[in-house]
């Protein structure tokens, strides 16, 4: 072994790099293609979902957006030396003018460990009062569309003027009977990790005695500074039960299935609403009114940007991106809340939901797949998590 | 990041928000 060692010649030539990296890149817009469909019912009715848009949004499309922003996540969430934390949250803050007198720790910033602790910060109490209107926002951000769905049509939404992208897509369609290509399973919480709502207490609003009939849409009117509605007899003191979560393992929204939103109540209409939280933005997200919600749809998708540069130029880029649909109702009828990732927040974070995970490792299935979960056992009256307007009900966080 | 809300209501409600405006949590956005 030594004779060889010293008299085998060493010859040094270049290791052809280009061949390698050219061979991925080819690898990788093969795999891309292959995923690559156009949303359209197809013949057997499932959504699948095309990428299209300008060369840049191809580029970007060849990217791996959910490792780089797995790598992102993990970076934010190094712990961060005590000395540097106030001078570089207030450079963050500077660079993406996030608002630092409103924050929690205001007054000692080397509370927040890392960049991640600090994005998912909390606001002061009372620093955001809840308007008395039907329809609250739900995060701080810009409006970047909104108005009424016609749902006569072929009922798709305008993400922006011009670009628009299948409700279907967006939320899932129904699957059929219980049992049908899919596992149940009960997944109960730890005691604790929800708060304990009594019905009664949930039942009013803002000051406004909302019958528990009328807040999950079989009634009318709130009864304002009336009586609750004694039709609706619950059992004195009951409390909601911490949720627990059936999981059904999610199929591919298959043919026929109906929407969720198909029976729409007499004199009603279906409107949207889509807001982007820029960067410096308060991430957490709460309770758009008083509603229940009964069952959420993660779709792990892609992690493009939803900034406007990027909303205005990728069409269906909601339905393309990491997200998580709330499905449920308030009492007009049907009520969805759907957060949407993107590649530097890829983790969405639900408070009563702690089976969920978003941004996971592994192979992303098909485009238009997701799994649900149902909110069955939150409370024995609602079938569902039921919010009040303003109730925090998770966030956002980085990677 | 973005949230989009599709929500069923009676055709009398109106947005008290318009494209491009800031908001924030608690803000109203639409009555009836």
């Amino acid at each position: 072994v030594a004779e060889a060692w010293k008299e085998t010649p060493t010859t040094w030539y270049p290791l052809p790099v280009a061949v390698g990296a050219l061979l991925l890149v080819a690898l990788q817009y093969r795999k891309k293609r292959s995923e690559r469909a156009e949303v359209d019912s197809s013949p057997d009715g499932s959504q699948v979902v095309r990428l299209k848009g300008p060369w840049q949004v191809h580029v970007l499309g060849a990217l791996p957006l959910r490792n780089m922003s797995r790598v992102w996540g993990y970076l934010n969430s190094l712990e961060l030396p005590i000395w540097i934390r106030p001078t570089g949250f207030r450079l963050y803050s500077f660079i993406f003018s996030a608002d630092l007198s409103e924050i929690e720790h205001s007054s000692d910033l080397t509370k927040y460990v890392s960049l991640g602790d600090f994005f998912y910060r909390r606001l002061k109490p009372g620093s955001r009062p809840i308007a008395e209107a039907l329809l609250v926002s739900p995060a701080d951000g810009r409006i970047l569309h909104l108005g009424e769905i016609d749902s006569e049509g072929d009922g798709r939404v305008e993400q922006v003027k011009g670009l628009s992208y299948s409700l279907d897509a967006l939320l899932g369609v129904e699957r059929g009977e219980k049992g049908e290509g899919k596992d149940v399973i009960e997944v109960p919480f730890k005691r604790g990790d929800l708060e304990h709502v009594d019905d009664k207490e949930f039942a009013n609003v803002n000051g406004i005695e909302y019958s528990l009939d009328q807040l999950i849409g079989r009634g009318g009117s709130p009864a304002k500074d009336g009586p609750a509605d004694a039709s609706v007899e619950q059992p004195a003191g009951s409390t909601i039960r911490d949720a627990s979560v059936a999981m059904e393992v999610g199929v591919r929204p298959g043919i026929g299935r109906k929407s969720s939103f198909s029976e729409l109540k007499e004199g009603s209409g279906l409107f949207f609403a889509v807001i982007y939280l820029a960067p410096g933005d308060y991430h957490r997200f709460h309770s758009p009114t008083a509603w229940v919600v009964e069952r959420r749809r993660h779709f792990a998708g892609e992690l493009f940007s939803v900034s406007p540069w990027m909303a205005r130029r990728l069409a269906n880029l909601f339905v393309l991106n990491e997200r998580v649909a709330l499905l449920g109702r308030w009492k007009h009828g049907f009520f969805s809340m759907i957060p949407v990732g993107a590649t530097n927040v890829g983790s969405i974070k639900i408070n009563f939901d702690e089976a969920l995970r978003t941004n996971v490792r592994g192979r992303k299935p098909p485009a238009g797949t997701f799994t649900e979960a149902v909110y069955s056992a939150a409370s024995p009256i609602l079938h569902g998590q039921p919010l009040r307007p303003g109730q925090e009900m998770g966030g956002f966080s980085l990677g | 990041s973005t949230i989009v809300l599709v929500f069923e209501a009676p055709k009398g409600f109106g947005f008290s928000v318009k494209a491009g405006e800031v908001v924030r949590v608690g803000q109203a956005l639409g009555d009836i």
